[in-house]
């Protein structure tokens, strides 16, 4: 049985995103199964991949409303163990709020989770900033959960924020593990971006990854591109990152 | 009577915070009477402003409970047409679930609002990353709206879903003003953010300010430091250009 890694942080614009998919990538790239699930009304996944397609439009959010199947949006992609399943016609749409409602009520998000790990794909899910229903939801639904932490102060002020939610649901999730602190953007260098790194890691001892995620142009060049950087630029110093961090992970998500 | 003006991106990490605390500071020095309300329940305002001390706990999270009267949250600072009202206890509490539901159904945003304005403020609002019950509330009561972009690939590719998020709301809302995009953390001789600033002005014109805030390491070290960088580095390019769209924008919302 495959197990469901959430990747979350309240703060916006941290790098989950950029982690869910060269997280999901890399583990594909090792030959782990890996289904890569996109549970932001944003629907950033289809641009990172570049999946836009018409024939891409329906997703999670369409799944939801019960009526297609599940297969109808659990997409194959270039690589051979990747799988995708991408938010859907929300991100063509105007307001949330319904899929707030839907996503937190509808049985069929469980339904979606435990036929993927059945069929033995580790989950990595992608989720909107906040702490809002669809992320409640998620965790709920997951084993593990990796927070990305950029490399600034105003991402460092709420970082106990966030903690606080997570152990929250962690106590109410049994199975749920946190598996810690992502540091991304992290600028080699730049001395405010080196205190800020050297903070965290001495507040939150155990709780930080060894890797750091550097800020690179590769991987802004990449996003462009429509591709993700383990792909575009593998040596890059982001890519070579992502590949380190689903080495260490793959052994606990199997 | 002041205006109500409102700071919204679904995109998280673009700038809102910076900018709705850097322009309410902006026009508060100019002599406009001036609220800044922090309707994030991550709490990021009371970072910016450095108003971390015991007494400045309540906020508005507080106020919509009914237990406590709105000057006690409408806090003086240091600038003297400058009030703010905080996020409150709810950005040191858990989920964030509740919250959204009680912004979203309390008449008491209204009467916040409503009574900042008699008195003459006018009111600057920042908002949660999405497009969520919380940005809607706040978009219904309000007068304008402004969407910071940052100035990269992955922000760019989500603008066609917050122009129709804003475009559902503001034929709802008659009195809603869509003033346009405020391009933030562009470089100058970065030839991906140059193409990405250009592609927005080509694609959309008309829609996007003159002005353009610059990425600078002063608005980093401003944040660690507690302050807007207004205040800190009035002659900083991205402070300089806080306070040219407060001298377009002050005779809007007055
Ligand atoms: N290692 C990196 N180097 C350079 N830029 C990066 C890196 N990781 C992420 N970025 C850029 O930072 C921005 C934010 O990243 P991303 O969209 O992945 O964050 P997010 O947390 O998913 O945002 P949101 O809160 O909107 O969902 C994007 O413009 C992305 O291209
Ligand atoms: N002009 C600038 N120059 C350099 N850094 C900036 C600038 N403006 C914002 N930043 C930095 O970018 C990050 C995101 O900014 P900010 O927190 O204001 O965005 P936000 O849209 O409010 O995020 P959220 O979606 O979490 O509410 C912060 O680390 C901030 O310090
Ligand atoms: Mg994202
Ligand atoms: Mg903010």
């Amino acid at each position: 049985m495959g197990r469901v890694l959430a990747i979350v942080s309240q703060k916006g614009g941290v790098g989950k995103t950029t982690t869910a998919i060269n997280l999901a990538v890399a583990l594909a790239r090792r030959g782990v199964k890996t289904l890569l699930v996109d549970a932001d009304p944003q629907g950033s996944v289809r641009y990172g991949l570049g999946m836009l397609a018409a024939h891409y439009r329906l997703g999670v959010s369409d799944y939801l409303k019960g009526e297609i199947e599940m297969q109808e949006i659990i997409r194959a992609t270039t690589l051979p163990w990747l799988r995708v399943a991408l938010a859907g016609t929300i991100s063509d749409g105007g307001t949330h709020e319904d899929y707030h409602h839907s996503f937190a009520s509808s049985p069929l998000v469980e339904e979606l989770l435990m036929r993927a790990q059945e069929r033995g794909y580790v989950v990595v899910i992608d989720t909107p900033p906040g702490l809002g229903p669809i992320v409640q939801r998620v965790l709920a639904n997951s084993d593990h959960v990796l927070v990305p932490l950029q490399c600034e102060p105003a991402a460092v002020q709420t970082t106990a924020q966030i903690l606080r939610g997570i152990r929250g649901v962690v106590t109410k999730n049994q199975q749920l593990t946190f598996d810690g602190i992502l540091l991304t953007m992290y600028e080699p260098g730049n001395t405010v971006s080196e205190r800020v790194a050297a903070h965290v890691r001495a507040q939150l001892p155990q709780l930080v990854f060894d890797v750091a995620v550097p800020r690179t142009v590769a991987s802004v060049d990449a996003v462009a591109a429509g591709q993700p950087v383990v792909l575009r630029a593998p040596n890059d110093a982001a890519s070579r990152a992502y590949i380190a961090l689903a080495d260490e992970l793959s052994a606990r998500l199997q």
